[in-house]
């Protein structure tokens, strides 16, 4: 048994979901948030026999999309107030972090 | 050290925390979600001593009880518009689902 | 690679997040809540290379802070009225609890 630890964008949380209902893979959903953009992200913890692992780590491959994502720049004043330095800043989101993690127990009461 | 991680019923949550306060037992409660139902549920984190981690289990198998949840049914339209398919499911939702995660270091600062 | 756990109070979850990006220390947040006092505090997920953790765990302490907390007292109504017992509970909340986990796999996609 392993826990897998999954950190997913909002937009493609339904589908991972749906995705995991379909394969009879049980999940339990958590609200995030990404510590650098500071936006919510969706972070799924899933209970998994070590022969599924592949199939899990297939069905957020597949489903888990890279995206663009804007942030506010940092504010930068320099000395002659020059604002050249206030674009925003485009980062590449990932479409998923996952680890996998050992289970030593696993009970269902 | 183990790190427990239980995913519970919201209705056995405040029991759980009052007989893990009574215990002894230190524990960080996570407002989640389950990927199925899509109903909020709570899921707790316990950092606890090897030698205690069957008092804890105790505690959760004792104060969790399974119960029978409806579920909105999936949309389903044939071709003749029967709607025979629509009552909503009946699902048994467990008292509790626990992992034990093995901890290789344990600090409070 | 590892995963930590920190559990820290929210007084101290902004400034832990910008020391964390300025080290380059990818994390996610989570709003959790004490088992104890029951009132709101932070969980951070860190990811981090096996070499990192002393670095992670370094950031930590230093940005932790251990403070005083009140806590309304448990109500105890005794046989003559007396209400002797009814002052707030003053509890020493640490900075941080930490745990590292073993991690058995990473992936991004
Ligand atoms: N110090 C830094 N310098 C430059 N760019 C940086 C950076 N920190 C993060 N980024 C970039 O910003 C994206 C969003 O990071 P955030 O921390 O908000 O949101 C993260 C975080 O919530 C989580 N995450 C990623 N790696 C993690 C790790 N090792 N441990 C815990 N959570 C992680 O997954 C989300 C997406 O991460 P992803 O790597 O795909 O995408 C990251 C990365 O492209
Ligand atoms: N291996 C695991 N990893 C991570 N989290 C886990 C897990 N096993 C259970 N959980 C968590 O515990 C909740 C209760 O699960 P339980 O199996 O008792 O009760 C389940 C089960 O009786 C049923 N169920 C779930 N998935 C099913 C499926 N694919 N087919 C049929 N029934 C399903 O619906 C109930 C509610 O499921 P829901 O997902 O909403 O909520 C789940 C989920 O949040
Ligand atoms: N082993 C563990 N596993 C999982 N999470 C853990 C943990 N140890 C600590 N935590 C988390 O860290 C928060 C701060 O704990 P700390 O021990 O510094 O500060 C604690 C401690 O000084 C005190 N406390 C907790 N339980 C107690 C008890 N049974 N008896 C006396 N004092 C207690 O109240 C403070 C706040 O506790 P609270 O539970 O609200 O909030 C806890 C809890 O969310």
């Amino acid at each position: 048994m392993k826990l897998i630890v999954a950190i997913v964008q909002d937009k493609d949380a339904n589908t991972l979901s749906s995705e995991f209902v379909k394969a009879n893979v049980r999940a339990t959903k958590l609200s995030t948030t990404g510590g650098f953009l500071k936006s919510g992200n969706t972070t799924f913890i899933i209970g998994i026999d070590d022969e599924r692992v592949e199939d899990v780590l297939k069905i957020i491959r597949e489903t888990s999309h890279a995206r663009d994502q804007f942030m506010a720049p940092p504010v930068n004043v320099d000395v002659t107030g020059d604002s050249s330095m206030s674009y925003p800043i485009e980062v590449q989101v990932g479409g998923a972090t996952v680890f996998v993690v050992p289970v030593e127990q696993f009970h269902r009461f």
